[in-house]
């Protein structure tokens, strides 16, 4: 059955749906069959990105796809309805997306839904990136006025321990978590290193191991309307600048990383 | 009674707690009485930044501070009596603050909730940030692939439109929609053209006005664990390096290009 990552943050435009379309990507270009499954289908980011991909493809690109699948929330009109309605319906589409693929990459919302934990609870790999920020920081732990001591865990923590103790008592599996900063710049070296001080320290405490991530560069998002990375540009012979050669770089360093296992593609 | 600005993008991230905080904060040092309202209350950004601000008053620093509420949703398992508790809470909170203030400021989530719509159809002045992306764009509208040309409005932009019609139909008030870019660098020439182009034929279209927004600075997030911001810092005589001034000076012109009503302070 295929590897599942999850790409999760309670935090608004933390990147989830750019890092997860870059993972996919990278899979894809590597051989691999791999389903994408959106959770956030109001905002649709992922939907449209692979959307605007299959356009390009029917322009005459040649590109690989995902397998594509998307579930909008039920609009149930009694909470426990709509709960029962959302796991079946996520039960048909997961469990088709993980027979049919290697790998499974699954969109969250930046909000706490059903949807969204339900997903984290089946994650192999959890992928949360996060800004280089105090305010990012904040959905992870609390911390004090001079920003380096932790006061108490926050509200994704919470969510990601929940779901990891209903993973273990589904079928004792465990969840990888690997969290990575996203738009990073090459300034701000204090705010920098504060900040990576606090995550060394929350890492250690509840259980995730850090990964390298992206830096700010605009080739991350320019590419969302033709559906493509720059793994697609650079591997089909377009003109390379060093910013696109690093991103891919970067890419790269996130997918070894990741420890994925091994899958004949 | 207070003239209502309302923070709002449905989209994650795009620096709704930030602008709020900040144009909090402009209003506070020129001497009106602010009143925040935080509809986000399980991310609490904001009020986590209005309490680390309290925490630094209470050691010792004199600082202006709003009058502060938050609503948690409701947790009623049948979604129209969670609404009709939604609205009654929101109703109390809203006029208390509307009594006692000259601005009410009232961030809302990066996700399309009861409360949040609620708050838009309130709104005296809406003031939309966005970063400087073809993803953040897409939920006002989707783009073809030449990223220039407009498809369809998108999920916010229908939003905004639904609200206003709320708004007049409850009062016949108007809605001044101002939208801003937020995390801007000075590279991307070519990108930031093409998105601003964009922007110039929708904001025709769906009757927004385009406010002048805020740059890439690590200073209007580095402050957040003391509850300040750089307006806090210059005016107290700390050294000011030139993106404080910088940054001092962007949230200036955003206030001015709100263009609120006179008050006495
Ligand atoms: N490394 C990067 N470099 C440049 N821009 C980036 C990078 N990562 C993300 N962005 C931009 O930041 C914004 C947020 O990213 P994205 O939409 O992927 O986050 P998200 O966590 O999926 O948000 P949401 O919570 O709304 O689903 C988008 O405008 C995106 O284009
Ligand atoms: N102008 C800026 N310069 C530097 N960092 C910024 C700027 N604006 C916002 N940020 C950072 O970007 C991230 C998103 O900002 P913020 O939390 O204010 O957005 P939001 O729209 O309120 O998000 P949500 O939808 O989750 O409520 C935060 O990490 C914040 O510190
Ligand atoms: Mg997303
Ligand atoms: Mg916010």
């Amino acid at each position: 059955p295929a590897h599942i990552i999850v790409i999760g943050n309670e935090k608004g435009g933390s990147g989830k749906s750019t890092t997860a379309m870059h993972i996919v990507v990278s899979l894809l270009r590597d051989g691999y069959s791999v389903g994408t499954l959106d959770l956030d289908a109001r905002q649709g980011t992922l939907t449209r990105y692979v959307n605007n991909r299959k356009r390009t493809v029917e322009a005459g690109e040649n590109l690989p796809l995902s397998r594509h699948a998307f579930l909008q929330p039920s609009e149930a009109p009694v909470r426990a309805e709509a709960e029962a309605e959302d796991r079946e319906r996520f039960e048909v589409v997961f469990c088709e997306l993980l027979a049919a693929c290697d790998f499974l990459v699954v969109d969250t919302p930046g909000s706490n839904t059903y949807l969204g934990r339900l997903a984290h609870s089946h994650a192999n790999t959890l992928v949360t990136p996060l800004n280089d920020s105090y305010i990012d920081l904040d959905m992870l732990a609390n911390v004090d006025s001079s920003g380096r001591d932790i006061v108490k865990l926050s509200v994704y923590s919470e969510m990601v321990f929940e779901q990891r103790k209903a993973r273990m008592m589904r079928d004792r599996g465990a969840i990888d978590w690997v969290v990575m900063r996203n738009r990073l710049s090459n300034l701000n070296a204090r705010n920098k290193q504060d900040i990576a001080d606090v995550m060394t320290a929350l890492a250690r405490r509840i259980g995730f191991r850090i990964a390298p991530g992206f830096s700010e560069r605009v080739i991350y998002r320019e590419l969302f309307p033709r559906g493509l990375t720059m793994l697609d540009l650079l591997e089909s012979g377009e003109s390379a600048s060093m910013s696109h050669l690093a991103a891919r770089q970067e890419v790269r360093n996130l997918i070894e990383a990741l420890n994925l296992p091994q899958r004949k593609p």
